[in-house]
């Protein structure tokens, strides 16, 4: 923080001062160019997913901490260099096997089989995904893209602290999300402005402000998203948010829902066409602290180490 | 123990166009990267650095620094860079000539398109692990996301978005098109 930043007379309990609508959701803000905020050096946002909705890829300039306040739903993270670890199988693995394919409806069906029927199924492949529910914490690092999606009725609700003092953050104290789609407006722009502002450089934010709301994609040339992609024209103008329908803002609704690889769940039950997960999955319930008794009698918490007598055998 | 670590420190690694390079492409260029791993002395100063040789046409595909700022620094020949900051801007649409240095901040994606025969450039990058993610090409973000999660990010079919995932077989340098080539 810069200097007598936490000269702080008097703390408040601040309320989100901005709200961002989406076609699936909300991302609300705290400002955070409030004193409090920058001498902690963090900014925070809660963001509201509603059913099928899926908030589209960013990466952020400092490290995240996500907690999910209330629902469920799936999330990804891309690693940079990081191989595509979760793949399809073959038709004929794909009776075999016990994998699990979420949300399997509607559309997205019709299409699946249409490629089906035509023989050129394409396998996907995709890093990992994974399921988060209510009181989970998830981890982002710094310029790691990542994307959440709400496959149930109870809206997901995720508060989000950005670490923007931390020493991987080498930009400036301001949060920042570079989208990967969309035209939305960014949600801590209007925070920016107002610092620019202030710093009297009007004819930069009257400039900043007129061009606001692209992705990261949208500010390259198309020659050179041509070249660098390999695809058509019509596919770099949907990349860079060119569509008449381009509206949605950072959250939108999924026609259909989604479908992709996902690993057998322990306890699963169907509604409505979607698995609900009922317990965690078998990682977590082995790595979870195994009751044991302590020399006084009483029953603590402690983790099962390798080479310790457990309840429960390897 | 000073003189057994620090006095007797190896400070120097060659990164030029003659070093055997990281990325090595025969129609496209090379890169070559120092990083701690190479030259633990750069932890010290939590700096590394990369090398390039663009051949005509070839491109740098878009892509980011993770963790770090860079200062890329034209040794030879010209290239077109372009620079889009997190609002989706373009901050820098333009040429680079030898000469000539760049800031291209933490997170702001490049891309970089050579216009000689040989483009060549010096990024000097702020973080001794400096490390890159590509928006382009195979192993990119794009591929690493699930297929329905690009159709229904980017509003398009299955098929487009299987085309977005697996059209561009290279990962870094893209070599200059069949026509560029000839015309070249």
């Amino acid at each position: 923080p810069q200097q007598n930043e936490c000269q702080l007379e008097q703390l408040n309990a601040l309320e989100p001062d901005n709200r961002i609508e989406s076609e699936g959701g909300i991302i609300e803000t705290w400002n955070p160019n409030n004193r409090q905020f920058r001498c902690a050096g963090v900014a925070l946002s809660r963001c509201t997913l509603q059913r099928n909705s899926l908030r589209r890829p960013f990466y952020s300039n400092a490290p995240q901490e996500i907690f999910i306040q209330q629902g469920s739903g799936y999330f990804g993270m891309v690693f940079p260099g990081c191989p595509e670890t979760f793949e399809e199988p073959q038709e004929s693995e794909q009776r075999e096997s016990r994998r699990i394919r979420e949300s399997v409806q509607g559309e997205s069906r019709r299409i699946r089989e249409s490629e089906q029927g035509e023989g050129r199924r394409f396998r996907d492949s995709h890093q990992k995904v994974n399921r988060f529910r209510e009181g989970d914490l998830i981890a982002v690092p710094t310029g790691t893209v990542f994307w959440m999606y709400n496959d149930q009725d109870t809206p997901v609700i995720a508060v989000s602290l950005i670490d923007t003092g931390s020493f991987q953050n080498q930009l400036d104290e301001m949060p920042r999300r570079f989208y990967l789609a969309g035209n939305q407006e960014q949600e801590f722009l209007q925070y920016q402005q107002q610092q620019v502002r202030g710093r009297g450089e009007q004819r930069r934010g009257r400039e900043q402000q007129e061009n606001e709301g692209g992705n990261i994609f949208s500010g390259f040339k198309r020659d050179f998203l041509e070249d660098a992609l390999n695809v058509n024209r019509h596919i770099v103008d949907r990349l860079q948010g060119r569509n008449e329908d381009e509206e949605k803002g950072a959250i939108v609704k999924v026609r259909g829902g989604l479908s992709f690889v996902t690993p057998p769940e322990r306890q699963s039950r169907h509604q409505g066409g979607s698995i609900i997960e009922e317990d965690e999955d078998e990682e977590d319930e082995w790595r979870r602290p195994h009751h044991q008794k302590s020399r006084r009698g009483e029953e603590e918490e402690r983790p099962c180490r390798r080479g310790q007598k457990c309840e429960r055998s390897n | 123990g000073l003189e057994e670590t620090i006095c007797t420190a190896r400070l120097r690694q060659n990164i030029g166009s003659s070093s055997s390079p990281d990325i090595y492409n025969p129609e496209a260029g090379r890169i070559k990267t120092v990083t701690s791993f190479d030259l633990p002395a750069l932890r010290w100063l939590r700096l590394s650095a990369e090398h390039g040789t663009l051949h005509r046409n070839a491109m740098f595909v878009p892509h980011y620094n993770l963790n770090a700022n860079s200062a890329i620094y034209a040794l030879r020949g010209r290239a077109r860079l372009q620079v889009v900051n997190c609002n989706g801007n373009t901050v820098f649409d333009g040429e680079l000539e030898a000469g000539r240095v760049l800031i291209v901040p933490q997170n702001f994606a490049v891309a970089a398109k050579s216009m000689s025969d040989r483009f060549q450039y010096v990024s000097f990058k702020t973080n001794d692990n400096a490390a890159i993610a590509r928006l382009a090409g195979t192993q990119s973000t794009l591929s690493g996301v699930p297929m329905d999660v690009l159709a229904a990010t980017y509003n398009m079919d299955r098929n487009e978005a299987r085309q977005l995932k697996n059209n561009n077989l290279y990962k870094f340098l893209v070599p200059p098109r069949e026509s560029e080539r000839r015309a070249a």
